[in-house]
């Protein structure tokens, strides 16, 4: 069985933040990750889908744990400006990535991924893919049965 | 002034697709794509937020313009399975990516974007980063003018 993906990555040193209701208008998220920028707090993940309510969206991202009390004080303190309506943060992911060969057949790579975590019960918490690599956020328990379930799937499992 | 990015890519054959009101319960988004590995079309960006409110999540994500009826049909065929709430696309969308070098000073990388992007008036639809990649989808009469920007931002326009 030939191999779809170059590899697959585990992240524990993640910490999720999620901002909700942020302005859909130019320079919202501009705005949102200034602070960061200027602070040279490095954002990993970055999710933001379209709004649907109200002209407003949400925006979810990763950074170190250790940098994630830094990253809410900042963000706190430019709400005036961005105004946003609520902050949720979440210490206890990880990102699990899996990393395509961007050959013919990688129709089934997200599948296989999604599939594998699935199966086992492992809830989804974000999705960022483009091209060849995805990653997902799950909660940090489920990290040994998660990996295992990968490269089962991927057939990376066999020696 | 150094370099901080190693490319600026525009792709302009893609379509957008919002799936809304997913169960954000293991395997739901395995549910959804699974029509569409078994039919061999290939998702490029796939954005997924956490959920909020009942436990129901969006997934956006993107195909070749010229699979977006299939696309839709199979996914309005499996609804049953599925059970979302409703289906979106949008075929005047380009992606934009950058992708960092990976060296220290990235924090300021997705910064620079949005910000090029914000200051023009350009309004970003989604968000899709992890690492040192970065996919925005933006609305395709803005191409022209968000390449120019994202060169100039980046320092690569100079000659
Ligand atoms: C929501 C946010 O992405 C906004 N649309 C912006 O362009 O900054
Ligand atoms: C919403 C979706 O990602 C779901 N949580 C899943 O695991 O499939």
């Amino acid at each position: 069985e030939r191999r779809i993906i170059s590899g697959i990555a585990c992240s524990d040193n993640e910490a999720k933040i999620s901002i909700i209701g942020i302005r859909d208008e130019p320079g919202a998220v501009a705005a949102i990750f200034k602070p960061l920028a200027e602070a040279g707090i490095s954002v990993d993940m970055i999710v933001q889908d379209v709004s649907k309510d109200g002209g407003l969206a949400d925006v979810t991202f990763t950074v170190d744990k250790d940098l994630l009390d830094r990253t809410l004080k900042l963000i706190k303190g430019s709400r005036e400006k961005t105004g946003f309506k609520d902050l949720i943060s979440d210490r206890n992911v990880i990102k699990l990535t899996v990393v395509g060969l961007g050959m013919a057949g990688q129709a089934g790579v997200a599948q296989t991924m999604f599939t594998a975590l699935g199966e086992k019960g492992i809830n989804i918490q974000a999705i960022s893919a483009t091209d060849i690599k995805i990653s997902v956020l799950v909660q940090e328990k489920h990290q040994k049965e998660a990996l295992k379930s990968l490269h089962a799937a991927y057939g990376l499992d066999k020696r």
